[in-house]
Order: structure tokens, then sequence, then C-alpha cells
């Protein structure tokens, strides 16, 4: 139970947040109880999900300062068993405002342990950065699952998550393992796609996610009806594919 | 002379690099003389125009904390009036470096006012954040150029985006304005698009270029070469508008 999965890539745009929401709701459909953490800046996530992140009382930002307690700040979703705590433009200031704070790096940490809060999983999506904010998800997490978009600049970018998970394991967190690869935005008429694939495949070998998220419009058009894409449009290839990964990701987990 | 450009926009993935490498490369072309500076520790501006980033002996990082002049750091491309300022991963430390040093703001406008080089423009590739890096690229800067991705998300991050660049004119940069809004990775196929095109011009009117930057492939494969889109494939549509991207930026500070 309570098992963190923080969802982490520095490179921009490569589906972090897709794959956090979508994840999350297929797992919540599926009869999960799941709490989603918004810690973006950006509030993606939070407004992926229908919540107004122009009207969060508190969220992330209060948890990290140790202001808010985590339970008191999540918000329902049209999920019955997924919840969400929400960002806003608070947290752009945390980074700043941690730096010379005592055990910065393991805000998160302290406030996931006290957070009074049962759940079978804490889905955690972070900024494109490498920055405290990621390397705090990092220190929280069980494991970090890495979406890969089928782009030559997010392939050149592995190396340095890889590195960056490797000094959080030794000097941070000791348990961190990787839960997978999730190769994103795959389009299958193009060379590049198949190239990354590959390239990906031998150096992750069976790390690499067996379900592979292709290029789907439907994806890109559900944030604006602050839905996941299983309520927006369940037969489309990207709720199809998510489900998939929801599938196989619990069938990793079970497994243990 | 030494006009400052930055490409700014804390959304990830939405065309920062490809349009900093893409403009700078066909302001070469054209025969302006160019300066590229790769503000962001991942360095895809700086292997995206064929350089190796992990051999760079000193580069941005060097710059911004006042140990190697800009002069002494810059490297050549194929383009003869274009050279980049190139970025490692040292740079990833620089924004907790930089949080207790005195006019931590500054640092790049003050490398730039020290670096005793005469070209038509600087471009200034930014990351995907609003933290000391791009405050730092704001603050050095003219004027900025913000690319906004035909999609949801990143029609949302806008009005943090221009909050942003408000609160850097008020505070540390007067003269700072707005270049422009580059529409990217367009996809006419798609309502979305379409949709998002619409509010980004009711939203900034003739401040957005006339020229709109489709999703071509071609774009996402010149980088695995380490070429600019116009040496990789001349004829491609992506070529074609980053051409006429340029042509358009001209006419646009010629006229000045
Ligand atoms: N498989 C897909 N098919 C089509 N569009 C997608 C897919 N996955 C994500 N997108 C779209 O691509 C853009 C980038 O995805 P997303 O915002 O999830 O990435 P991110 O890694 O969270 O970005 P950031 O680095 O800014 O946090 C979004 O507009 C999203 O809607
Ligand atoms: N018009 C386009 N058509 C197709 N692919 C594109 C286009 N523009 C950019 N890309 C590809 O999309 C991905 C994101 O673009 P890019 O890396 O330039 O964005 P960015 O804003 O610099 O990202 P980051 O936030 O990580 O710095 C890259 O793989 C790039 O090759
Ligand atoms: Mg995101
Ligand atoms: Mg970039």
């Amino acid at each position: 139970a309570n098992k963190v999965v923080a969802i982490a890539n520095q490179k921009g745009g490569v589906g972090k947040t897709t794959t956090s929401v979508n994840l999350a709701a297929c797992l919540a459909d599926a009869g999960c109880s799941v709490v989603l953490v918004d810690l973006d800046p950006q509030g993606n996530a939070t407004s992926g999900l229908g919540l107004d992140r122009d009207n969060v009382e508190s969220g992330t930002y209060h948890a990290l300062i140790g202001e808010v307690g985590i339970k008191d700040s999540l918000l329902p979703t049209m999920y019955e068993t997924l919840r969400v705590l929400p960002s806003n433009t608070d947290l752009a200031g945390a980074e700043i405002e941690l730096v010379d704070h005592e055990s910065r790096e393991f805000r998160l940490r302290e406030a996931l342990a006290n957070a009074d809060v049962d759940v079978d999983f804490f889905i955690v999506d972070c900024p494109p950065s490498l920055g405290l904010l990621t390397i705090n998800a990092l220190a929280a997490s069980d494991t970090v699952l890495m979406p890969v978009q089928a782009e030559y600049y997010a392939l050149e970018g592995v190396g340095q998550l890889v590195r960056t998970v490797e000094l959080v394991r030794e000097h941070l967190n000791p348990e961190l393992a990787l839960e997978g690869v999730l190769l994103t935005m795959y389009d299958a008429r193009t060379n590049l796609s198949e190239q990354v694939a590959a390239d990906v495949e031998s150096y992750f070998g069976n790390l690499v996610f067996d379900t592979i998220i292709p290029r789907n419009v439907k994806l890109s058009e559900a944030p604006s009806h602050g839905k996941a894409v299983i309520s927006y449009d369940a037969t489309s290839r990207g709720a199809r594919r998510y489900r998939d990964l929801a599938r196989e990701f619990l069938d990793r987990n079970r497994a243990i």
C-alpha cells in the first residue's frame, strides 16, 4: 500500500502529465485507490482532471513547506477512488525557498509519511527539470516511471536522467528502483520512432513497457475537457493503450 | 547591433530549441552574424548544431559564474556567421549556485555586456522553467520570442509566461519588449490547432507572427544529423517556414 511512483523526465513535453493523469485514471477505473500529486508549478495535471488551478486554497506547495497536511488539501475528481493534491503557481517559488531549508530534499517524503492517507498508489507528476522539486519526488518514491518521447532530443536526455536517479539512490533514497520506461508519442509512419524505440530497448531491455503509447489526437484534446482520455473517448487508441499500460503496471506490481 | 532575443516558454517541448537553432541558422544563411546562447542544461541547441556537449571545455556556465569570457568559449558551426556559446551539465548546478550570489539575475546581462563580440543578434535558448536561468535570459534581453505549441496545455501556460515577462520588465529590465508569438507544431488536420491559433491571435493580435510552423517530421529528424533543417532538407515545409520566419523577423527588425 501507499506505493509512491514518480513520473519523471527533465526533457520537456515528453508526456509526463499525460501519463500521470491517464495512468492514475485507468488505475482508479480498475478499482485501485490513487492520489495524483501535482508537483509541477504549471499545474497541468490539476487542470487535466478538470480542477481549477486558480482556486486552489492549499496544495503541494503547502505540503512541502509544512503548512498544511496532504490529507487536508486533497480534491476529489470524477473518478471515485482518485484524488488530487493540486498545484498552483505558489509552487514556482518553492525551489528557491527550499534551498536554505534543512532536509530540503526530503520535504515531500516527510509530507507523504505524515499524510495519514491510505491508498494503493501515489502518482507524482514532475516538472521538466532536475531541480529540487524533481529531486524531492525521487527521494520520496519507491519507483520512477520514465516517459521517453520517440524523438531524438528526448533520447539524448535519457543518460542524464539515469545518472540523476543513480545519484539519488546513492545519497538520498537507497530503495529507489526503476518502475519502467514508457515510449510515448510513437508514430509508426516515421523511421525516427522506430530508431528511438530500438535504442531505448537496447539500453533498458525488459525494463521497457510492452505497451507503447502512439501519437493520438484524442490524448491532446482530452485535457481541454478536463477529462482523462478513457472518459473523453473510450474507444480511441490513446484510451486503449493507457488501459493496457495500467494492466501491465498492475501485473508488474502484483507479481511482487 | 548585438540585439539579444530570448526564446522562452516554461512549458516543455513547445519548440524553443527547434526555433532557436533554425531561426539562428536561417538568419546566418541570410547574411546576419549570430551567436546562439544555449542556456539549457540539456544542451539540445549545442548538439542540434552538431557540437559535442560532453567535450565542452567552457561555455554558458563559465560565463554566468564569471570564470571565462563569452568570446573565449564560442564554437564555430557549419554556418560561417553563426557561433554557439555551448552548454553542458555544469549548467544544471548554476541555478542553486547563483541563488546566494549578489546580482544573481544579471549574470548573463553582465557577461554579454563584457563579451567584446560584435554581432547582429544573440539568440538565447531557454530551459522549460521560470527559474533563475530563464530570469537571467529575460533580464539580459531586448525582446522575447514566445513559441506556443498548438496544444491545450501550452495555451494554459501562456498567461504565467506573460506575467513573468511583466514582472521582469517592472523590476529587472524596463526595456524588455515582446518580439512576437510563434505558433509551432500546427497540424491543419485537427480542430485543436485551429482553436489554439484563434485563441492566441485574439489574445496577442498582430504580435503573432504571420508565419506558422507546421508539424513536420524533417524538423525532428534534423537534430539527429547535427544540422539545421535548411541543411538537412532545404525543400521541406519545415525549412521553408523557418526561412519565412527569418524574413519576417528581419522585416520587423529593419523597420525599427
Ligand atoms: N501520445 C500522445 N499523442 C498526442 N499528443 C500527446 C500525447 N501525449 C502527450 N500529448 C500532448 O503533447 C503535449 C506534451 O505532453 P505533456 O504535457 O503530457 O508532456 P509533459 O512531459 O508533461 O510536459 P512538461 O515537460 O511541460 O511537463 C501536450 O499538449 C499533450 O496533450
Ligand atoms: N514543427 C515541428 N514539427 C515536428 N517536430 C517538431 C517541431 N518542432 C519541434 N519538434 C520536435 O518536438 C520536440 C520538442 O521540440 P523542442 O525540443 O525544440 O522543444 P523545447 O521547447 O526546446 O523543449 P524543452 O522544453 O525540453 O527545452 C523535439 O523532439 C523536436 O525535434
Ligand atoms: Mg507536464
Ligand atoms: Mg529546448
